[in-house]
């Protein structure tokens, strides 16, 4: 998927159709229009409402030929609707040119149409997986239209999971777990400190597991995170949760295929859980091909669902769709992330849809939408020992910051 | 569905789609191109509609052009065509 850079900053949507197309009854384009918006709101927490009158978020219109836009419809075939992001104002237009047509393989089927419309009016970009919704091209009528994995990623790192389970009758359905938020130490409820990580803030790789888990690797030893620090009963051996998986480890990280993939040296192992899944290790020259070896860390990052790969002062992208999967123009100095220092330990793209940067005993916190390190205070790098670890006698801001225990963000 | 033919087409609709300047659209105006521009843009529209990626306007890439499809440019917002961020 591809996010276009911006969003709505309310969950709750309205929206209104103020031109309907000419040859369809009214009621029934109400209803697939609702249904094209609850795609949407199945997997997040946004609701969309209709209006009939009145100032509205998302307003919809069926035109033909020049509208107001500078943008023609060209009748019959060819463009079918176009929508604007939310930075332009998230409407939508459908050519009314178009044989549009309700649970029909006749004609242009308007609930397809219209779901991947409202997913541009919602702030997503055109995604190459073909089988996605938000791929550019129509694909006809489907009538048992699911949305696509990477359509669900999609929106997710835009609006977060569903918090409400009313989809809760679809098993195996992303979404149901509300999204953690940052994990931070509080003065209220001071999380029991680890002398091994708060000794020592620096550890090997970080990566969110399948079911949401948030876990840290240091040597043969791992932690779970809570929403204050680490949960207790930890540290505990690698090689026991994971079976076959040595320590210290150089990365890893979560792919959409609910897939872990742990490197280590010219190796990598994948998990499928704690379970390995198949015959490992394998060499990284082979299962990533154009990936170098000993990484310093790997996430996937949510910008564009690719997985970053970071060495030194170097990152790849590693897209297993595309052939070759890392393109020649790979790698690219690692500046080009904005305010993020060469020579990281650990990278991990987080459930709050930011992605977090690890050095030492310190941390950056990267916005994916301004694609630049955050300012904010206290500023960053902050400690990680205090901010993820629990380590309520650590400084907040990083190891010979400035930051008052009075900054809270 | 209707052939979509003729490299002005395709230049056409590559500029439509975000993977050309948008300066190519204007039809008052002829335009020339070096070749590597030409076959990066194909190749980027292949790579994009999951076709391989030759940078040659063939067949297969010239019946994808024609397909229906939606209006909003393929190429928007993290595009690496990018100068600047």
């Amino acid at each position: 998927y591809a996010l276009q850079g911006s969003r709505w900053r309310v969950k709750n949507l309205t929206y209104k159709i103020s031109k309907y197309p000419s040859k369809l009854n009214r009621a029934e384009v109400d209803n697939e229009l609702a249904k094209a918006f609850s795609v949407w709101s199945d997997y997040t927490d946004l609701t969309f409402t209709q209006k009939r009158s009145g100032q509205v978020h998302i307003e919809i219109r069926f035109e033909k030929g020049e509208h107001g836009d500078g943008d023609p419809f060209d009748g019959p075939g060819g463009t079918l609707a176009h929508a604007y992001f939310p930075v332009y104002g998230g409407d939508a237009h459908f050519d009314d040119a178009e044989m549009w047509s309700i649970n029909s393989r006749r004609g242009t089927n308007l609930f397809q149409v219209a779901a991947h419309e409202f997913g541009h009016s919602l702030g997503l970009s055109h995604s190459d997986v073909r089988s996605a919704l938000m791929a550019p091209f129509y694909r006809g009528y489907d009538p048992a239209f699911q949305l696509d994995q990477d359509d669900i990623q999609g929106i997710q790192a835009l609006y977060g999971h569903k918090t409400q389970t009313d989809i809760g009758g679809l098993p195996g359905l992303p979404g149901a777990a509300a999204p953690p938020s940052v994990p931070r130490a509080t003065t209220q409820q001071p999380s029991a400190e680890d002398p091994a990580l708060c000794g020592d803030p620096k550890f090997d790789t970080i990566f969110n597991s399948a079911d949401g888990g948030t876990f840290i690797f240091k040597g043969e030893h791992y932690w779970r995170l809570t929403e204050d620090g680490v949960a207790s009963g930890y540290p505990r051996l690698i090689a026991r949760a994971w079976p076959g998986l040595p320590g210290n480890i150089d990365a890893a990280f979560t792919y959409k295929n609910g897939k872990t993939y742990f490197f280590k040296g010219s190796k990598y192992w994948r998990y499928n859980g704690q379970k390995m899944d198949g015959d490992y290790p394998k060499d990284i020259s082979e299962g990533f091909t154009g990936i170098p070896d000993n990484l310093d860390a790997a996430l996937v990052w949510s910008g564009n669902g690719k997985i970053y790969f970071y060495k030194g002062t170097k990152f790849w992208r590693f897209d297993p769709s595309q052939r070759p999967p890392v393109k020649a123009t790979y790698p690219k100095p690692l500046s080009n992330w904005e305010g993020i220092p060469d020579g990281i330990d650990a990278a991990l793209q987080y459930t709050n849809g930011y992605t977090y940067f690890f050095k030492g005993g310190s941390y950056w916190r990267f916005n994916d939408r301004t694609f630049s390190v955050d300012s904010d205070n206290p500023a960053f790098p902050r400690s990680t020992a205090f901010w993820w670890l629990g380590c309520s006698s650590a400084p907040r801001g990083t190891v010979g910051g400035n930051a008052r225990l009075s900054d809270a963000p | 569905a209707p052939t979509f033919g003729g490299a002005d087409k395709a230049m056409m609709y590559l500029a439509q789609y975000g993977y050309l300047s948008p300066s190519v659209r204007n039809p008052s105006s002829g335009h020339i191109m070096d070749e590597s521009s030409w076959r990066r843009a194909i190749a980027e529209f292949q790579s994009f509609a999951g076709l391989n990626a030759t940078g040659e306007l063939d067949e297969e890439t010239t019946k994808v052009m024609s397909l229906p499809r939606c209006g909003v440019r393929d190429k928007v917002g993290f595009g690496e065509s990018r100068a600047k961020r």
